[in-house]
């Protein structure tokens, strides 16, 4: 597996404060093993519900919109 | 949530209060602003909500309320640290975990101003969350999770107003008339509220749960009591007195009631055949004058409390109850003796209720739960929207 870019870990802990990972992946150590496929839709998610462009990567845009001031409330709640 | 325009709207996290009249209490302020300032914003952000619901929300300085408010720094108990100044500003918890909301006291806390972080309308945000909004994917919407900047004309976006409504519906119309169905004259000095004492509480056939005091009763619905109550029992039950002292509806959808040696049989509001019927004829082996009965969630039987005992009562055993009772009280770990009401309740948790309190009793542990604000808890608050 690819080790991640420090952007793609601070993303996966994003997307997981969020609700859009499952809650383990907050924490970089958690050696969670997760697929390309897993990430790519999460983020796809997170730009839908944040009215991005829906491209599943990690671009420029929406790199910018995960260090915007917030709610601390998940996005999407079980 | 859709992934096209059309389809953006808001989200319920799936819980609501209770009770309309709901109570706050700021038990931290932040170190960067008056606590004249933080007190005007914090009244202004729930006003956004009960200016379009029915819900009214009182400040208190100390006590039981329904939503405590914090400025906290870092990691401050509740396992979701704040994250010092930008990032996350804020987070509340939903009804069903409390309603309490935190605000990250490392931000710059602003009043009508561009600079810094706007309080007033953060902690709008969050007090959504507190009453059971999730975020919303409008853009434009109070509950988007994204920090917009400090608007001076702020407004809720409809799909705010929206969501709020369709968790507590609409304002309460002010009229004085009293609504056609109000009961009438004497049952107005009939009080729940003054010491949220019951005689009984109990579920009919249907679900609903009801109060009983005095000559009197009420309907409790989703969120409180229901309008147009309270009305008289012998008016809606037709031959039971008032006073009872305990009722339960079995799973023959048969609703008793009981009062000192004698007990009555009804389905839904209509007495079945001739009742009165003594206790020591149909509930053999139960004493007369009891305080509470019940039927227990975590097996289906019957149970009555009296003083400091309890019988367990099965129809489907010979004798119905076995020569080991009565029992302590004290084996429902946390339950008080000389009980005023007991009720299994809708959502699956057992109650015990006696002098205005009530305690939450958790059948997994076999003892009553512990929570944060502990049990007992007024029941006036909780319960009849006191």
């Amino acid at each position: 597996v690819p080790t991640l870019q420090d952007e793609s870990v601070k993303a996966v802990m994003y997307l997981a404060q969020f609700g859009y990972l499952p809650a383990q992946m907050t924490n970089p150590n958690s050696g969670h093993l997760m697929s390309q496929d897993a990430m790519t839709d999460a983020i796809k998610e997170f730009q839908a519900f944040a009215g991005l462009n829906i491209t599943g990567n990690l671009d420029k845009e929406t790199v910018e919109t995960m260090k915007l001031p917030r709610c601390g409330v998940k996005d999407k709640v079980g | 949530f859709g992934i096209d325009a059309r389809s953006k709207r808001y989200a319920l996290q799936g819980t609501r209060w209770r009770v309309k009249n709901l109570t706050y209490k700021i038990s931290k302020y932040p170190r960067n602003l008056p606590k004249a300032d933080v007190d005007m914003e914090i009244s202004k952000a729930f006003n956004i909500w009960s200016g379009i619901t029915p819900l009214t929300f009182t400040k208190k300085k100390s006590g039981p309320v329904h939503i405590e408010v914090r400025f906290e720094n870092g990691e401050h108990g509740d396992g979701d640290p704040f994250d010092g100044p930008g990032g996350t500003l804020a987070h509340a918890f939903f009804p069903v975990y409390g309603g309490d909301a935190h605000f990250d006291d490392a931000e710059r806390w602003t009043v009508n101003s561009y600079r810094g972080t706007n309080l007033f309308q953060v902690a709008a945000h969050e007090f959504g969350h507190s009453l059971g909004l999730s975020h919303s994917d409008v853009r434009a919407a109070l509950m988007a999770p994204f920090y917009r900047g400090y608007d001076p004309t702020f407004e809720l976006n409809d799909d705010d107003v929206d969501a709020i409504q369709a968790l507590y519906g609409l304002p309460k119309k002010t009229n004085n008339k009293p609504t056609p169905t109000e009961a009438p004259g004497e049952e107005e000095d009939a009080e729940l509220c003054n010491d949220a004492t019951v005689d009984t509480l109990f579920n009919s056939a249907e679900g609903v749960t009801y109060a009983f005091k005095g000559l009197h009763y009420w309907k409790l619905t989703e969120d409180s009591i229901a309008s147009g109550y309270p009305r008289l029992i012998s008016k809606s039950w037709p031959g039971l007195p008032g006073n009872i002292d305990a009722a339960f509806t079995y799973k023959n959808g048969r609703t008793y009631f009981f009062k000192g040696t004698q007990y009555w049989r009804y389905t839904g509001k209509k007495m079945d055949g001739d009742y009165p019927k003594q206790i020591s004829e149909g509930f053999t082996g139960i004493p007369n004058n009891i305080n509470a009965a019940m039927v227990w969630g975590g097996n289906g039987k019957i149970y009555f409390y009296k003083g400091s005992k309890f019988w367990r009562y099965d129809p489907t055993s010979k004798p119905p109850v076995k020569n080991s009772y009565p029992k302590d009280i004290s084996n429902w770990e946390g339950v008080p003796n000389d009980l005023d009401a007991a009720l299994h309740y809708t959502n699956g948790y057992t109650y015990f209720f006696k002098k205005g309190s009530y305690y939450r009793f958790n059948d997994r542990t076999f003892s009553v739960d512990v929570a944060d604000p502990p049990f007992p808890r007024p029941a006036g608050y909780w319960w009849f929207g006191c």
